[in-house]
């Protein structure tokens, strides 16, 4: 399991802490807001009050440690960048930011922030197609109420082929990648492909049915 | 084509506007703020100056011809519950409101809301599964820049099985659903089901895939 670092615990900053703390995770979370803090630290491991904006704050963290780092100060564009630009300075391994503007999202991409998020510009999207796509009220349930899990094979499957396991006619489950254990990722695997031991199934499917699977 | 109003041009309310008259919709705007509606009515059909709490103003929209109706308030919690009592008095069809918090989400659920929405924390557990799922730069990218798409049976699908197609092997496309012509939508199907004339395919895939199918 790895190490999480979530600097500003709002809306989005929260759910990302939680979520991935749920997914048995590190997570550490660091608001300059106390009550913020006070409020994250029911639902995650460590939970610290530190303007992130500050080098020394920052260096005391212990910056390197962690496999990745997502800052999601929102309004406040000048926190934003001044942190991603100290962060990615101390030698951090892999930063997301997620960003209030395009303008915003350009400029952290320029300052070497790995991977930009436009959560309410995605999600406007992502209801957009949703609404626009068939029987409203079917595929709204359906794209606000899947997820994508990882887990390992369950005994069960091991050796048999997608196709076999049908997991989409039977459970409403979509394999859409297979990793083993050496490493290797088959993306958008194909009906024949067989399961083998230690592998990982990332599949996407809706909440209920993960948890008839027991995947989530 | 459907009707939709969207009332609030913020991010979302504006990424939800626009991607929709992208998909070809009849879409109009509301801001209270004339200089969002500027913004705004470069990407849409028809963009209005209005205070959606405002009873008259909203009954001069004609609340009932729209088909879907958004209501993208952000951070003002009484204007957006005001105007979805407003909405649901004066008959509109379907309502999705986005809230601000799990208490702000209740209040509209119990007012009628048909589908709150969740914008930063859906996008969090999103973040949070792709971060803590396999490669994480592949999934990032897979999860972040794909999209669900509807499109019409093309004439070379129809009279072949899914698992003839292997859609997903060939191309890496999910068909999640499909639905007849009669309007029965069969959501998971298995490998064995045919495509039939007139069917709508609904599939998921990263957007690069969906641009080569011309699907998107
Ligand atoms: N310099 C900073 N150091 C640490 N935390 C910060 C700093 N600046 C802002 N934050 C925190 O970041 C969090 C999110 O920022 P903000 O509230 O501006 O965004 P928001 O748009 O409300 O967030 P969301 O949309 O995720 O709810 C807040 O809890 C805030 O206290
Ligand atoms: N009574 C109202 N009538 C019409 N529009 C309104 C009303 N109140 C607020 N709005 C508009 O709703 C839009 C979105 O609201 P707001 O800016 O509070 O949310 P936000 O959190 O910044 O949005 P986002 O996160 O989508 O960017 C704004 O453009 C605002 O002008």
């Amino acid at each position: 399991s790895k190490q999480y670092l979530v600097i500003g615990a709002g809306r989005f900053g929260s759910s990302v802490a939680t979520t991935l703390y749920e997914l048995g995770h590190d997570v550490t979370v660091v608001d300059i807001n106390p009550s913020r803090v006070q409020e994250i630290s029911k639902s995650v491991a460590h939970a610290l009050q530190a303007d992130a904006t500050s080098e020394a704050a920052l260096s005391s963290l212990g910056v390197r440690e962690f496999d990745v780092i997502v800052v999601a100060i929102g309004h406040d564009l000048q926190s934003s960048i001044m942190t991603c630009i100290l962060l990615i300075e101390m030698g951090a391994r892999f930063v997301v930011a997620r960003a209030h503007t395009e303008m915003h999202g350009k400029v952290l991409s320029k300052i070497g922030v790995n991977r930009v998020v436009f959560p309410e510009k995605d999600m406007g999207q992502k209801l957009a197609h949703s609404l626009s796509a068939f029987n409203i009220v079917d595929l709204i349930e359906l794209s606000s109420s899947s997820n994508v899990v990882e887990v390992t094979a369950p005994a069960e499957m091991v050796g048999r082929s997608l196709q076999e396991l049908n997991l989409r006619a039977r459970f409403g489950i979509n394999v859409i990648a297979l990793r083993s254990k050496d490493g290797k990722t088959n993306i958008s695997p194909g009906g024949e492909d067989i399961i083998k031991e230690g592998d990982l199934i990332i599949a996407v499917g809706d909440n209920k049915a993960l948890k008839k699977m027991g995947w989530v």
